[in-house]
């Protein structure tokens, strides 16, 4: 699955 | 940065202090479950490792710290400060049903299998069922104190504003986190009859409110 960008969310 | 991320984490912030300051000027716990608590601390640790390793923003770090804080800080309320008013007999949730489903997954389903996104997916499945005690606590007890039901309130409209702040940022930027969009679907239904109840009955002035 997508791998997730920087983790900019809370 | 839109709107609805900003308002989710404003909603969550007020969640958390209406708690904390329910307990600290009530100088009690009852009707609280410790567990979820503890399990919201456990989701914030396993979350904000990177609070040193990786800097987003003045914004992201600040609030990390404030989160952590705040949910150490509510979970030393219940069991230290407060801990005669704690309600044990009632928060007898079986906190290893939700950890070891939630420990499996996150081995399973992740975006790479290293420490650092195994706990981040860990904290992300675990908060979508961290608020399991407490909802059953209030279903054993029977009904929850108003604020309380204020507190629940505003939790589970953080997570619905993220959802929209998602399909928001996929059609402005393309992004899309799967993992984290479906872990907020599943949590923000585990709201849906709370929600329902109340705004027919908490938001009607009658102040109890007993989930079926």
């Amino acid at each position: 699955c997508h791998r997730s960008r920087t983790k900019d969310e809370l | 940065m839109n709107i609805f991320r900003l308002a989710g984490d404003m909603s969550h912030l007020v969640a958390i202090l209406i708690l904390l300051l329910k307990i600290w000027r009530s100088r009690s716990c009852a009707g609280i479950s410790g567990k979820s608590q503890v399990l919201f601390a456990l989701v914030f640790t396993t979350r904000y490792l990177d609070l040193f390793t990786s800097f987003i923003s003045a914004y992201n770090t600040v609030m990390k710290v404030v989160f952590l804080a705040l949910s150490y800080a509510t979970v030393y309320l219940i069991y230290m400060r407060f801990r005669n008013s704690y309600d044990s007999e009632n928060d007898t949730f079986r906190v290893e049903f939700l950890l070891v489903p939630v420990i499996g997954l996150s081995f399973l389903e992740n975006y790479s299998f290293t420490p650092m996104e195994i706990l981040w997916t860990f904290s992300i499945f675990l908060e979508s069922v961290a608020i399991m005690p407490q909802l059953f606590m209030i279903t054993k007890t029977g009904e929850a104190e108003s604020i309380t039901n204020h507190y629940l309130f505003f939790l589970g409209l953080y997570r619905a504003l993220y959802i929209v702040n998602w399909v928001w940022r996929y059609h402005t930027e393309g992004f899309f986190d799967q993992i984290a969009v479906v872990s907020g679907v599943v949590q923000t239904i585990f709201y849906c009859d709370f929600f329902y109840l109340y705004v027919t009955r908490v938001l009607r002035g009658r102040g109890k409110m007993s989930l079926p």
